[in-house]
């Protein structure tokens, strides 16, 4: 563990916690992607099937359960108690054309041709493009709620963290993932467009709007 | 250099 991992995974905790605040003072998740989030659960419940099968640390289990409960947290928030609420028309990004295409790349790009494996390949990959209806929706309404920049923030930061604690790891104890630092810089350069807006607009105190 | 099939990162 380093500083770089530790506040990453802070970071991404945030995010999650923000994100579920803001659904439940609002009593809406009108603005957040249900796609995204969707994504976000079988990401979490592809990558932490090792829970069962492996204990590296009562740190890494506590997170690991965090995390797949807040995803499944988020979904019933969205899909069932403020249903009403949620943006359908304006999340019109296509799923399978993320989740195909990843799905296959795991199968053919991994470190091992095991199942437990697969699923982990996959997870990181689709956790690199899982945000892209998020992204897209904003693109289509042509701005975000301030709640919600905050959540795309923290959870972008949260991957960019991530590539400081591999170049630490690579330095200091010879540990280098090939596929989750590519993954983990394509997820990052997805968010760039939106940590400049909302560098020069959030932190100007404005609302997150996109150029028209 | 090794990638290891033990996932300690989240």
């Amino acid at each position: 563990m380093n500083v770089f991992r530790l506040t990453g995974d802070i970071a991404h905790l945030l995010a999650i916690i923000l994100l579920l605040m803001k659904i439940w003072k609002t009593r809406s998740c009108a603005g957040v992607s249900g796609k995204s989030q969707m994504m976000f659960a079988l990401v979490f419940t592809t990558r932490y099937l090792d829970l069962i099968t492996n204990f590296i640390s009562l740190y890494n289990t506590t997170m690991k359960m965090i995390f797949i409960a807040s995803s499944y947290g988020t979904l019933y928030l969205m899909f069932l108690k403020f249903r009403a609420t949620y943006d359908s028309n304006h999340d019109t990004f296509r799923m399978e054309f993320l989740v195909v295409p990843v799905a296959g790349l795991s199968f053919l790009v991994n470190h091992d041709f095991s199942p437990l494996e697969i699923l982990w390949t996959f997870s990181i990959y689709l956790e690199s493009v899982a945000i892209l209806p998020q992204l897209f929706m904003i693109s289509k309404t042509g701005e975000a709620e301030t709640i919600t920049s905050h959540y795309l923030f923290a959870l972008g930061s949260y991957r960019a963290l991530y590539i400081l604690n591999w170049v630490y790891r690579f330095y200091f104890e010879g540990f280098f993932d090939l596929i989750a630092v590519v993954a983990g810089c394509v997820q990052t350069v997805l968010y760039c467009d939106f940590f400049y807006l909302y560098i020069t607009k959030v932190w100007k105190g404005k609302k997150l709007t996109l150029p028209a | 250099l090794r990638a290891s099939l033990i996932k300690d990162e989240l």
